[in-house]
């Protein structure tokens, strides 16, 4: 298969439209989203969902992209115009992609 | 005389089933019970309670023909949402140790309503037996948005003045060589994406919509067999969460320091009592029921918990999200639930028998 | 006349509350608001829907006897269910641009029953007092199998012939070294599991855990006091629902091309006549009630919004989802709501006072 | 004659709908339906019947003062639960093939109390107008937390055992070079963070808080509307659910084999008795009343299915899951709901009449 | 910790069942399933689920397998059977198994 | 970026609390949660939710280290502690930080 790159990227659940656009900006061909929890820096539930309720309050959404570029492109982006203000972590790791429709 | 009367009412309140449920939801909590209400329940009971509140209030509106009179308690309501955040900016603000930003952002949930205090004031309203206008919960949006508004405003200001004094000092050395002066920041905020963002949140749509489908359609018989009588049994189930919500937040506004949870106890009493000034001038002027009344300063006291702070994360970016949630949800909003809207009814109890 | 009180009867069905919830829900998604209504409680919602259904059929076919008189509008229900497949195929099926799959997975879906839709029907004939009988809602699964089973082995027919063009057209060239025929595909279709398929739905489960619990047991008491009373209150939220779902899909139809959309459009009504015209045919045989004949009528207007989906994604997998499932839950069933049911109501009505 | 008397009423209480629902999920499961009960909806579920049963409780202790007379069936109720460990311990965990620590856990799940079980029996105690106190139902912490501590310990003793007996072996053949005996492994359970986990888990912490607020406050109006009314509907759902989990389970019961299938099925019945004893006993010393001692029965014959898997996992995490899951869920619960209900109200009613 | 190979499968939730079977009968250990949403190339809500409600429509499936062939194997025969009808996306990265209990 | 490790930790829903300690006293600077179910060596829902419902029952907990021997060793103290008795399985993958507040 393609040698491709694996972007992941956990932040506030208030934050995947805009993200969404980001990526879609990039070029990616597409992303994956997940409900997800965890403990950071922060450490703030920042979105007044109830923390007795029994739902994740992040996001994981991980891309895969052709190029460590665009991986680098859509980090930079997304640090640059939310991670200031937002909890948020950004990763890459190598991945070699077997099936898409469309990469 | 008017302070025992008023003790007495005071108290007697202070039994409803309302507030025990509240109570017992902070008690399950600080025991670190695994009990949970699913946030899909959760969601679906905020609902239940805000259509509910519309369906009703639309029914009324419906009936009767005389909306001229809401005009003046909407612009009391306005007006009382805006002082709220200017008081907080210029009280909270100017406090040692508080950050600005955190300041005008708790100061702008206070302005904003709660969903939940609200439903609890109108359930006490009626067991007591006092009449209200139908179209009083709809004053909701008219202090929830400005309120907002006005805090991501002020917020917008003093961003801005802060870049502009930062950028005055570090231009200030190089003066000679550089005759031109720092370039104003325009960063002109656009309001109608805020409104337009408070307008889609879950809690005022569900309101809007069962207002919409009160004085559009028949909604009565829907209405008397369901949404009615399961409203203050979804209540209590609220207030439960907001009692264990209370207190799983108490560990996050111990973290940012014990000037907010002092304003987060004075300012719904405070703010209700400005509320229920205005009220009553209303009362003077337009005939404003009593009933009406506590409802603006119920909604004045309230500090919103669910609709008002995803406005405030995308709108205030910078400020700590610990201070205004902690602030409105462990201390505020028992406070307005527990004391406010015991203290506006009894006192307007005491002035309807004077 | 004739045209002038079925017009008055049918104005008079569109003020119903369950149509305001469906229309106030295209409202709320059309906004873009935030509210949700949670997955778990929709779905718990059209499980009590159907549940109730099933046992007030369940219940009322325990005290009657007579059960063969279900025969024949059984018979006519599965033979609308089919014709409905058959005319897709052969109408929208071979518009231009339309792909054939797509087509007869569309009319596969409008030939299967939206449970929803049923369920405002029944609410509509209740507060009518309109009779019909108790085994009427039982015919849901003789329409709504027959037709996803049509789709499928049509599709599968379909898919055999052009494979076999392929194929002819392929070994044309080399006729003359390879005397061999091509090879007859036998892809004979196993029906069996696509009816079991269609029986474990969610919907349907629902609908016959009722009727069985009805008929086996005696569920009067909990009927009357919890399953009968919260239904039409559900029943309005899973209109909102539906007319929020309707709006959010009304992008995937649009990609698909308008000839869906005018199909989507005709087809319920289209339906809605023909399964008419056989009640009527069982009325004058059977004594079939009118009550039934609207009921025949609906269930073939609908069309399936989430028990038919999963089923013919499964079935015919190279049909384009947003082609069936865009027509029939962005156009189909909020035509089969809000001018399906009242059409046919109001017609049985001026049939009745003739 | 009792027998026949007996028998009658047994039969009668069989057709009751809540076993209706039990069986109609058993069905639904073992013919593979898609149909599911969102768990957020079950969660919610068995809160409402559990604080539901603690409101009427609570509500009820308030008005009357006489608590002293729970003290008896309290110990009778803990003695029970104490029993049924060891009776497991010393029957299941001596039989062949039966690893002893699963044997102790699914002896401790039978000793624990299932919520809906007892508010199966509540229903049914209401809908025959048996009368019995009120603060019966709260036996359930009484019985359930003892159980779980007991198991606990007597696996913690049996592994303790386990492991001096093997270092002993080990240690046999050293014994000439070593004089120092092998270390007494000093690993006393702490006991009170199990009783703590217990009383923390969301169904007991629901009747608790039940109790608390029908004393402490007077809910008697939201009980009224709410709670009450839609008790006996939302039991019947989760018979649906635990008839669903059974089905389910069964599979996984049929890999650790006969015995716990068997002692499954018996158990039940024999605890049941043996409590029904005990509240006979009762019944002669300080009144307690026939509808309590079906009470104490039923919640000696329930096994944990919701509250006591968590609490067992983290206390014998040795102990394979399968075996204590599947015993309680797959037959024990039925077995306790079938025929241990309609049992022991036929039983007392029989005494009754003599 | 054991040189492995971590197979990622992104597809409709209609599907897991039957690739359930695939992952068993090419032999795996095990996999792990959660649910995920996502936009790719079809960008099609395919079951029916309302898109107002508050959950995702798809599954990422994660198989740990020993070798790269099984991998390789599990995806294309998953991407055989499946994706020529319905949406999905597989792709594979290195990992090392620190513990597991059958591997 | 920096080179990291990405420990990924499987297992039952009820240890989360105990993982999350593990995970703070080896020092590492947060982690990620996400409801997962799956099927492994032992193949049992052991938590008594109901299988009828439709939740997962099993969490994926994943830890960003900047050295593997950190996630080395929460991976060992993990399974020493738990993975005799509770299902569960531990994996490291490469990683590269793009972005993070604290790493
Ligand atoms: N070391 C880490 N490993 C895994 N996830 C992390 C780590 N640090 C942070 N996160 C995730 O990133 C989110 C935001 O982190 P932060 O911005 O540091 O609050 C947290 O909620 C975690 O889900
Ligand atoms: N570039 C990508 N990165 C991450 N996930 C993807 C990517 N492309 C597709 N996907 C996922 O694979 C699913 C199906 O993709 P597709 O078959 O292209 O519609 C999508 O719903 C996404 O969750
Ligand atoms: N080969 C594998 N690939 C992916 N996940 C696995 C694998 N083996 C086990 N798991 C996960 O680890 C959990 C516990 O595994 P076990 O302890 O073997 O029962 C399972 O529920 C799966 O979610």
């Amino acid at each position: 298969g393609r040698q491709a790159y694996m972007l992941v990227i956990v932040t506030e659940k208030l934050l995947l439209k805009q993200v969404a656009k980001v990526i879609d900006a990039a070029g990616a061909t597409g992303y994956t989203v997940a409900a997800a929890g965890g403990k950071g820096s922060r450490n703030v539930r920042s979105s007044g969902q109830p923390s007795v309720g029994d739902s994740f309050s992040n996001i994981k959404i991980e891309v895969l992209t052709p190029t460590k570029e665009m991986a680098t492109m859509i980090a930079n982006k997304v640090a640059a115009e939310f991670f200031e203000d937002y909890s948020g972590i950004a990763y890459v790791c190598n991945a070699e992609v077997l099936f898409a429709h469309k990469f | 005389t008017f302070l025992s009367e008023f003790g007495a009412l005071f108290l007697d309140k202070l039994q409803s089933p309302t507030l025990g449920f509240l109570i017992g939801g902070m008690v399950v909590a600080a025991v670190n019970s695994r009990l949970q209400i699913p946030e899909a329940v959760y969601k679906f009971i905020v609902f239940m309670l805000l259509i509910k509140v519309g369906l009703s209030g639309g029914i009324a509106i419906r009936n009767t023909e005389n909306l001229v009179e809401m005009l003046l308690p909407a612009l009391f309501a306005t007006l009382t949402g805006i002082a709220i955040v200017f008081i907080g900016r210029y009280s909270l603000g100017l406090l040692p140790k508080v950050k600005m930003m955190d300041a005008i952002a708790t100061a702008g949930l206070f302005g904003a309503v709660s969903g939940s205090t609200l439903a609890a004031a109108l359930t006490l309203l009626d067991s007591e037996e006092m009449f209200y206008e139908p179209w009083a919960a709809a004053l909701y949006p008219f202090m929830d948005i400005p309120a907002l508004v006005t805090a991501i405003v002020l917020a917008s200001i003093y961003a801005t003045k802060q870049r502009q004094a930062a950028e005055a000092r570090l231009n200030q050395g190089e003066y000679f060589d550089d005759q031109q002066p720092p370039q104003p920041q325009n960063t002109r905020i656009k309001i109608w994406p805020i409104i337009q963002d408070s307008l889609q949140g879950s809690a005022l749509s569900a309101l809007l919509l069962g207002l919409g489908l009160g004085i559009l359609t028949d909604p009565t018989s829907v209405y008397d067999n369901f949404f009615n009588p399961a409203f203050r049994g979804l209540l209590s189930i609220l207030m439960l969460v907001m009692g264990m919500e209370a207190a799983a937040r108490l560990g996050e506004l111990r973290k940012v320091g014990q000037w907010y949870a002092i304003y987060a106890f004075i300012a719904p009493l405070l703010h209700g009592f400005i509320a229920f000034g205005f009220g009553m001038i209303a009362h003077q002027i337009t005939g404003f029921s009593y009933g009406g009344v506590v409802i603006l300063a119920v909604i004045a006291a309230s500090s919103s918990d669910i609709s008002g702070p995803p406005t405030l994360r995308a709108g205030i970016p910078k400020a700590n999200p610990s201070a205004y949630i902690g602030s409105s949800t462990a201390v505020g909003t028992p406070v307005a639930l527990a004391l406010g809207i015991p203290l506006y009814i009894g006192l307007a109890q005491t002035l309807m028998d004077m």
